[in-house]
């Protein structure tokens, strides 16, 4: 019964302008709440384009946000994320809240020049952020 | 395509400086050695500052080729496309070692030189399973010519191994470069975890396939990497590879036809 009250539902705008996704969006991700964030960046920014070759540009995206305090069923968050909020609410403030920490990624395919001009295409696993979770 | 390029050259599409700047980032704050750490992706490159040799400089016609492979795996933003049905992650590309040699002994007669094509894989990591090698030629004449002879392969400790060639010369998956498969020769070699192999290739081809075949070809091979940094695809994707006729039929067995899919609901 303490919850705060929910998010006040921005209002549709007129039929010509009416946007669903964005609506919903809004809706299900209530503003400063945990969501995903691109982050485009290019390997040469990091000086890496030497041996990088592809992709030029990459976003790897992030998870920023705060975590709800009833953590809701979107984010797939086990009851410890729902305890440890509990403790650190009413029991120790020096128990951190839940974190908004990324739950899914996707790969990468690099291409790299190799130190012996040998080239290689690989494939690495969980170099792209796809959804966040409180935990 | 891998033959447009004319004579081999050293790349100038990619600007090959020293490396700098990941070293920071990749190192723990405490300053702990954190070669043990890093995913192979980043170790390669945080330990060689300073000291390093300057790198090397790859084949332009072979970066052109990975170029147009990584497109055909690939999208934009390097995520690997789900359409593809092949079973490895990693495809490494190597040209030989003092190729002049190879392309001055060559005949005039159709028979293509048997000067020997050195090879260094030392970068193939222990942890990657070859599934395919392959001869990389320029791709110029009939993609189906029928090439005949033999090729030798050898370790430096090994006494060599000859395989002789009846096959047919193929057009490469993405169309571009003539392969001629070497795997049944490479794959004990690679296994063994052979740096450097000498490729001996003796090798007639008709259909007009002998001017490609006189060129130093490009070794290509095809791995698996087991580590868990790399990427593992479904099994049941992996199970539609065609080049896997058995696991193809398994695949076929377990999953409905596509025209009887589930219906939507």
């Amino acid at each position: 019964g303490r919850d705060a009250p929910g998010p006040r539902l921005p209002r549709p705008p007129g039929a010509a302008a009416f946007n669903l996704s964005e609506y919903l969006r809004r809706f299900l991700t209530p503003r400063g709440e945990c969501e995903l964030h691109d982050f485009r960046l290019s390997f040469r920014q990091l000086r890496w384009d030497s041996w990088i070759v592809a992709p030029q540009r990459y976003n790897p995206r992030y998870c920023q946000g705060r975590c709800p305090r009833a953590v809701r069923h979107r984010y797939g968050s086990p009851l410890h994320t729902l305890v440890q909020n509990v403790i650190s609410e009413k029991l120790d403030a020096a128990v951190p809240a839940p974190s908004c920490v990324p739950a899914a990624y996707d790969p990468l395919s690099v291409l790299t020049v190799e130190p012996d001009a040998s080239i290689a295409y690989k494939e690495y696993d969980n170099m792209i952020a796809t959804r966040c979770t409180c935990r | 395509s891998w033959a447009s390029g004319g004579e081999a050259q050293s790349a100038a599409s990619v600007k090959l400086e020293p490396e700098a700047a990941p070293r920071s980032l990749l190192q723990p704050v405490d300053g702990a050695h954190s070669s043990g750490l890093l995913p192979p992706f980043f170790k390669v490159r945080s330990g060689g500052r300073g000291g390093a040799p300057p790198r090397l400089q790859p084949d332009s016609r072979a970066l052109r080729y990975m170029k147009k492979l990584y497109k055909t795996y690939a999208t934009k933003e390097g995520v690997p496309k789900p359409t593809r049905s092949h079973l490895y992650n990693t495809v490494r590309l190597f040209t030989p070692h003092s190729p002049q040699k190879y392309a001055s002994g060559g005949q005039v007669t159709g028979a293509a030189p048997s000067a020997p094509l050195r090879f260094s894989l030392g970068r193939v990591a222990a942890v990657e399973r070859l599934l395919k090698s392959v001869l990389l030629y320029a791709a110029s004449g009939s993609p189906g010519a029928r090439c005949a002879g033999s090729l030798t392969a050898s370790g430096p400790r090994s006494s060599g191994r000859a395989l002789p060639v009846g096959a047919r010369l193929q057009l490469g998956d993405d169309r571009r470069g003539l392969e001629l498969d070497v795997t049944q020769l490479l794959q004990p070699l690679v296994a063994a975890g052979t740096r450097s192999i000498r490729l001996s290739v003796n090798v007639t081809c008709g259909g007009g396939a002998d001017r490609a075949v006189r060129a130093p070809p490009s070794l290509l091979l095809y791995l698996n990497d087991t580590s868990a940094q790399a990427h593992r695809r479904p099994r049941f994707r992996a199970a539609r590879s065609p080049r896997r006729p058995g696991l193809h039929r398994a695949a076929a067995a377990c999953a409905p036809a596509k025209s009887a899919q589930r219906p939507r609901r």
